[in-house]
Order: structure tokens, then sequence, then C-alpha cells
């Protein structure tokens, strides 16, 4: 057995988030269901040509 | 905008608004979208960069809720902000990281997972807006932001100060750089928690003694997560959040932002109305984001930034401060979730080698317009406000301070009053 000091022992309620938890590490592998579908760039926009595309508004 | 332009009395294309798309550079097929704003004031005033926290929260919440120089009305029309932050900076907002509001890529291997990442997109950006204004490059230089951008501040400012340093590219003015209600040392500012809701009333001395025993097991895995660690540091932050959960479990419906309200909806804060501007399809066309989905605050963005919540950002402050680029740590007083006294904390363990000083004055009154607005403390390139009567947003709480707290520390003048090391340096 290993002796824990006192002031790392946990109350016996203790309550770590296992529901969150589980949920994470099963979301981290995955892309999350939530995600963006894939854009459609703005009009105009290629892909090529300048880095900086930048308009004035009114 | 023809609304805004109206009531300005300013024809609207001598405003000098602009939006834009910025092709990351390292990446698959990341664009990065940023509002820029001239100052009104003049072109010569200082560039500004806000970064809104989140992580994933978009740079609109605060270009309509915080310093930009509009707000919202009902009707959704736009009405001026007298204390926008363009009245005294050429400002940019940016929304990052890739997948944050407008930003976007149709590639999924672009989400940024850490600050090297982070910072290496925006000192990219800031490299290809200075060569599109060249004119604003020889400007002063500085970073604002909040919260999360606790994270993201100290990481950007240290890669323009490297890039600089190494002579990469276009020289970058970095004068100083500024976090709000920020997370910056998750070890210290956890350990807050507790203390500040005794102290607030939120909690009582019996739940205090309870919540405290998850600190030990939360300093231990912010150890193992340190500054470079992944699943350490998503296991320090399940186990530290612990500590905020069960506060937040005797606080309920109490708005972690602004602990005088109640948290309404998800993010504790109607922000409907910018929705429901920028979804309008004449903003859409004048911004030009075509059918790009806006989202507030992004859940995946959120997600691929778990592993670096816990690192402590902290580390690289002091190289930057020693080099005389200044940093103000403010935080509204009424704000749980990036409390002023973890903030405080932080600040006065920071090693460097005006620490003794800075923790040796006392606070002064900040006063705007002949009231006390905070309390100061300010040495060297470091100085601390706590402002009054503000939560987690202090330029939405305490606009007018908030202009003029960036004014005066833009211009080298936000603690006249307290002693800096030249005089120290004298009495001894």
């Amino acid at each position: 057995s290993i002796s824990v000091p006192d002031d790392l022992r946990l109350p016996s309620n203790a309550n770590f988030p296992i529901t969150q938890a589980e949920k994470l590490i099963r979301e981290l592998n995955l892309f999350p269901k939530d995600a963006h579908a894939t854009p459609t760039p703005p009009s105009g926009d290629s892909g090529t040509g300048p880095r900086i595309v930048e308009k004035r508004f009114g | 905008f023809p609304d805004l332009a109206a009531q300005s009395g300013i024809p609207a294309d001598e405003l000098g608004h602009h939006a834009g798309y910025y092709r990351l550079s390292h990446t698959h097929d990341a664009r990065m979208f940023y509002l820029f704003f001239e100052s009104r004031n003049s072109k010569k005033d200082p560039v500004v960069i806000w970064l809104t926290g989140g992580p994933g929260c978009s740079s609109e919440l605060a270009v309509f809720y915080e310093n930009g120089p509009f707000t919202i009305a009902n009707n959704l029309s736009l009405v001026w902000n007298d204390y926008g932050w363009d009245k005294v900076s050429n400002l940019l907002f940016v929304d990052q990281p890739t997948g944050t509001g407008f930003s976007y890529s149709s590639d999924k291997r672009d989400l940024r997972h850490n600050e090297n990442g982070v910072s290496n997109d925006l000192y990219d950006f800031m490299q290809e807006f200075f060569s599109e204004h060249p004119q604003l490059a020889k400007n002063d230089f500085f970073i604002t932001g909040e919260s999360y951008a606790g994270h993201y501040i100290p990481a950007f400012a240290s890669r323009v100060h490297q890039g600089n340093k190494n002579k990469e590219g276009i020289h970058i003015n970095l004068k100083g750089f500024a976090i709000g209600n920020g997370l910056t040392d998750p070890a210290i500012q956890y350990k807050a928690y507790t203390d500040y809701a005794l102290e607030m009333g939120i909690i009582q001395e019996s739940d205090y003694r309870r919540i405290n025993k998850y600190i030990p097991p939360c300093e231990l895995a912010i150890n193992l997560c340190g500054t470079t660690g992944s699943a350490a540091c998503v296991a320090s932050y399940l186990v530290c959040n612990t500590i905020f959960n069960s506060i937040m479990g005797i606080a309920g419906k109490t708005n972690y932002y602004d602990i005088r309200k109640q948290c309404e909806g998800s993010l504790c804060y109607d922000f409907s109305n910018m929705e429901k501007f920028l979804n309008l399809k004449s903003v859409r066309d004048d911004l030009g984001v075509g059918d790009i989905e806006f989202i507030s605050c992004s859940p995946t963005v959120y997600q691929a930034m778990l592993t670096d919540w816990m690192r402590n950002l902290e580390v690289g402050i002091p190289a930057l401060i020693e080099d005389g680029i200044n940093l103000l740590v403010y935080a509204g007083e009424y704000d749980l979730i990036c409390n002023w006294l973890g903030n405080s904390r932080w600040v006065h363990a920071m090693e460097w080698s005006g620490q003794e000083a800075f923790t040796s004055l006392p606070a002064i009154p900040f006063v705007v317009d002949e009231e006390e607005a905070g309390q100061l403390k300010s040495y060297g390139s470091l100085s601390f406000l706590k402002v009054h009567d503000a939560g987690h947003m202090v330029p939405m709480d305490q606009p007018k301070v908030a202009l003029e707290m960036l004014k005066r520390w833009m211009q080298g003048k936000l603690a006249e009053d307290s002693p800096q090391p030249s005089d120290l340096a004298a009495d001894m």
C-alpha cells in the first residue's frame, strides 16, 4: 500500500467530472461532430494571388 | 454601414473602416478574418491589436460590446461608441485561432492546438498587414486582449520580439502588451478561486475547506503539464476545473463573468443582436464574408485548444519586461473566472529584476474624472490595475475608464506619481 500524505488525500465524496472526461477522451481523437461543414470561400477568393485581401466598407 | 456614416456627419468613404481575409502561411487552406478601424484621431496613433479569448470566441464580440467604434441598438442600427479604442489608436480585431468567428479553413488539419501555432499565425498576419499598410509600420504597436488571450498575448508578444531580434521581415515597433482579466498562470490562478469566492461571499467557510482539498491534486497535475505537456494538460484541466465547478455548484446561476449578475444564455450575456446583425445579407456583403457561417464562440476551437489551457504562459514575460516592453495587467473586480486576486498574485510572484520594488509598492488610486476608478501599482515596465465596478469585460462595464487606461498607458503616463527605477536608484 502507498502512504498518501494528508494534504493530498481527497474527501471520500470527491466527485471528479468522469462523464466530462469520457466525453473529451472520445472527442479528442475524432473531429467533433459540431465542426463546420467545409466552407465555401467568399467569391473572388481562389486560394491563389495575394495573401491579404482587404476591402474598405462604408 | 450607411446609417452610421449619417450619424457621424462624416462621409462613409472617409471613415477608414476595412475588412479583410488573410490567407495564412504555413497552413493547408486557412483564412483569417479581421476588421481594421483607422484612428478617428490621427493615422500616426499607435496600432493596437485586440485579441478576444474563449478560446474560440470571435473578435466581433469586442467590436460591438466592448471597445469597437460602435455598438448595436435593439433595432440593429449602429450607434457610435464615444469610448471606442479607435479614438486613440489604429485598431485591429482578428478572428483567431482558425475556426473562430468568420475565420475558416476547408482543411481540418489547420486547427491550432497550442500557442506556437497561434502566435506564428498572428506574426505572419502582422507582417502581411504592415506590407499592405506600410505607412503604419513605423507606428508604435501594442498587443491587447482579454480572458483566454492571457495565453495568446504573452506568446504573441514573445514572437514579435523574437522576430525583431532576429531581423525577420518588417520590424514591428512593439512597445507593450496588456492583459485584461486573463488566464496566464493557471497554477496560481486556480488556487485563488476559493479565496476570491470566500472573500466575495459566494461560498462559506465549510465549502472553502472542502473545495480546497482539490488544490494539491490540481497543483500536481499542473506541474505534470508544465509548459509543453499534452495529455497531462488535459488531465490537469479536468482536475483543476473541479475547483471552479464546485464553486459554481454553490453559486448556482450567478454570472461567473460578473458575480453581481445572473447568467443568461450559453455565454452568460445576451449577444443575439450581434448574431442577427452579422447574418444580415447587407452586412455580409459589405464585409465580404460570403456564406461563411458566423459562430460567436466555437466549441471546435475550444476543444482543439484544451491541451494548451493549463500551460503557464507567464514564463516568457520577464524577458520582455526586462527588455523594456511594457506590460499592463488589469482586472475588473467582480469577475470570478479570471479574478483580480489570481491575476494580482501571479503578477506579484513573477521573478524579474524589479520584483522586490514592485511588491513593496503600495497601490495608489487610479483617478478618472476626479473619481477613484481603480487601484494601481506600477514600477518600471510593469503595471497592475484593479478596476472598480467592472466584471470580466472592463471596456463594456467601464468604457470611459478603459479608454483612459489605454491612452495613459500607451503614453507612459499611467502612474505619473509612482516611484520609478531611476527615483529609487537616486534614493539609494
